[in-house]
């Protein structure tokens, strides 16, 4: 795991967090149901909540769905190529490119769309970044920076629980249950150097 | 585009969705396959502008040029070393195949250093580092 330069984090006061989808999107309750999923991966983990509010503005986190430039100096670029990006704390801003063709259920494995993209992979993937998680070289890790057209990883890994919990610490009541398999970087290093 | 349960939706009824891989916006780099230091090959400056993009490359004051040069080898040892691929410095097949997969748009490098691979932070030498607003 890893952090943005300067290892920013949401205030210490700041552990409940909103979040709210851009109004002009129009998103449908399921399409919003795989974020409320996705934000419950790391809300396990750590002692945070996300609930979502109808106010885009005043919410900590600003969910939409953009195509091109939209204005942040980072355009999006079509289908696939760049899929999403996040701002680090306490920023809050999450755009995804609205040019995918973008999967909210079913089995995304078996699908006839070759340019299929899973969007509560991506999703899970930058609300680690809101969080203040940098990318990852544990390609198991949710924080690794690419995706695979008709795949879906939305389970936290080692790597991503360990990192995130030194921003925030454990939530008391994780288990360590969810999380796959996959040994973090540091546990690869120490079992290498032994 | 939303596809609530795309496994049952066959690709004659999605028009202009059924878009091969192989179309992604860095298609074009497959042509760089066997592409060696010191040569000059049209359309390279794209890829450093790739490498530029996620912080493997410093932005510089001129434009990215089509020559294979020190600066793009040193860009792919450190992208394939971040992915864990072997790393040659050169566009071989493995590391191409990774470049034009989709990713997250944020850099993988911020402001020239990284500790991406291993927790093991590597700076570039250079003045000229490349920041984002992320």
């Amino acid at each position: 795991y890893s952090f943005f330069p300067g290892t920013p984090v949401w205030p210490e006061g700041r552990r409940d967090l909103t979040f709210a989808f851009l109004p002009d999107n129009e998103l449908s309750d399921e399409a919003k149901a795989v974020f409320v999923s996705a934000f419950q991966k790391w809300s396990t983990v750590i002692p945070m909540t996300f609930t979502e509010t109808t106010s885009f503005y005043s919410a900590d986190i600003k969910i939409g769905f953009y195509v091109g430039d939209h204005g942040d100096g980072e355009a999006f670029d079509g289908v696939l190529g760049t899929l999403a990006h996040a701002f680090s704390p306490p920023s809050g801003m999450f755009h995804l490119d609205g040019d995918e063709n973008w999967v909210i259920g079913g089995d995304i494995t078996t699908s006839t769309v070759t340019s299929a993209i899973d969007l509560e992979s991506v999703a899970v993937h930058e609300i680690g970044h809101l969080l203040g998680l940098g990318h990852s070289s544990v390609e198991e890790s949710i924080m690794y920076p690419t995706i695979t057209s008709k795949t879906k990883k939305v389970d936290l890994a080692n790597d991503d629980v360990q990192g995130i919990q030194k921003l925030y610490g454990a939530n008391p009541s994780y288990d360590g249950s969810t999380t796959s398999s996959t040994p973090s970087t540091e546990a690869r290093e120490t079992s290498a150097a032994r | 585009r939303f596809f609530p349960n795309i496994t049952n939706i066959p690709p004659w009824l999605l028009p202009n969705v059924t878009v091969p891989a192989a179309s992604s916006a860095w298609d074009a780099f497959q042509k760089f396959g066997n592409c060696r230091p010191g040569e000059k090959v049209d359309g390279l400056a794209k890829l450093k502008k790739y490498f530029n993009y996620f912080g493997y490359i410093p932005n510089l004051p001129t434009n990215f040029t089509d020559d294979f040069d020190d600066e793009l080898e040193s860009a792919l040892k450190t992208y394939q070393k971040n992915f864990n691929l072997n790393v040659t410095g050169e566009l071989d097949e493995q590391t191409i195949n990774h470049l034009v997969r989709p990713r997250c748009g944020n850099p993988d490098i911020v402001n020239g250093t990284t500790t991406m691979n291993s927790g093991k932070p590597m700076s570039f030498n250079s003045s000229k580092l490349h920041t984002v607003g992320h």
